[in-house]
C-alpha cells in the first residue's frame, strides 16, 4: 500500500 | 464456565459499535483476569484492542480460558434486541458452541435471553511492546471527532504536530487545505474538556483520516481521548472505559510515509 505500512510489519506474532 | 455481567449494557453495545466497522470476525478471549480482543481490520493497516478487567463487571466468572468467536455484526443485531438501561450477562459453557445473552431491565420485570452461535476463527495474536511515547494528547473525544470529521472534508491524510503548548491538526486537498489547533488546557472545573500535552519532543506525523474516523466511532466510550505519538511507530488512540480498572479501548494506526 502506498505510504502505509501494515501492522504486521511493526508487532510481533506471539 | 464463562458468566460476565455488564451492569450497564449500553456500555458493551458501544464497545461493539466501535468495532464493528473495523473487525468482521474477531476472537474474544476470556481469562480470570477479565475479556479482552485484538484484531486487526482486513488490510491489517490498523489493530483494535479491548481490555475489559474483570473487577470492571457487576460480576464475572471464569473457570477455564476460552475464546468466544463472534461475528460482530452479528452480535450487533442481537444487541439492539436489547433496552438502553438494560444490564446484559453473556455466558458460555467450555467447549459449547453458543453464546448466551441476557438482558435485564433496570426493575428485573423484563427478562430475555437470546442465543448466538459462536465460530472457529483463526485469529493472529501480535505482541504489541510497551512503548514509552515522545507526545501524548489527552483531549475531548468529541473534539476530536469534530476535528477528524472536518479536516475529511479537505483531504484525506492529517498532519498531526505536537509542541510544548499545543497540538495541530493540518490537511491539504484539492479544494484547499486547513487545520485546528488544540491549545494546551488544564479546565480545572470540568476535567473532561481539558487538553493536556506531555512532552518528550515535539512530533510530527501524518496519518489517514479514513482509519482515524472508524476509530471516533469510540467517542461515546469515553468524554476524553488520547493519541500517543512517537516517529516511525504505530500511533495508539486511547478511550478509557472504566478508569479504575483501567479498562480500555485502543486503537493502533501506522504513520503514512513520504514516497
Amino acid at each position: 500500500k502506498g505510504g502505509q505500512k501494515r501492522m504486521d510489519s511493526f508487532f510481533t506474532m506471539g | 464456565m464463562f458468566e460476565a455481567r455488564f451492569e450497564t449494557g449500553e456500555t458493551l453495545i458501544k464497545i461493539v459499535d466501535a468495532m464493528k466497522e473495523l473487525v468482521e470476525d474477531c476472537n474474544i478471549d476470556c481469562s480470570t483476569t477479565g475479556m479482552s480482543m485484538q484484531a486487526m481490520d482486513q488490510s491489517h493497516v490498523s489493530l483494535v484492542a479491548l481490555m475489559l478487567q474483570k473487577e470492571f463487571f457487576g460480576s464475572f466468572r471464569c473457570d477455564r480460558s476460552i475464546s468466544l468467536g463472534l461475528n460482530l455484526l452479528s452480535f450487533s443485531k442481537i444487541l439492539k434486541c436489547a433496552s438502553k438501561e438494560d444490564a446484559i450477562t453473556l455466558k458460555a459453557e467450555d467447549g459449547g458452541d453458543v453464546l448466551t445473552l441476557m438482558f435485564e431491565s433496570k426493575d428485573g420485570s423484563r427478562v430475555s435471553e437470546f442465543e448466538m452461535k459462536l465460530m472457529d476463527i483463526d485469529s493472529e495474536h501480535l505482541g504489541i511492546p510497551e512503548t514509552e511515547y515522545k507526545a501524548v494528547v489527552t483531549m475531548p473525544s468529541g473534539e476530536f471527532q469534530r476535528i477528524v470529521r472536518d479536516l475529511g472534508i479537505i483531504g484525506d491524510t492529517v498532519g498531526i504536530g505536537c509542541e510544548k503548548d499545543g497540538v495541530r491538526f493540518s490537511v491539504t486537498g484539492d479544494l484547499g487545505s486547513g487545520n485546528v489547533v488544540l491549545k494546551q488546557n488544564t479546565s480545572a472545573d470540568k476535567p473532561d474538556l481539558a487538553t493536556l500535552i506531555e512532552l518528550e519532543e515535539p512530533v510530527e506525523l501524518s496519518f489517514a483520516l479514513r482509519y482515524l474516523s472508524l476509530f471516533t466511532k469510540a467517542t461515546g466510550l469515553s468524554p476524553q481521548a488520547s493519541l500517543s505519538m512517537s516517529p516511525e511507530v504505530p500511533l495508539v488512540v486511547e478511550y478509557k472505559i472504566d478508569d479504575e480498572t483501567a479498562s480500555y479501548l485502543r486503537y493502533y494506526l501506522a504513520p503514512k510515509v513520504d514516497e
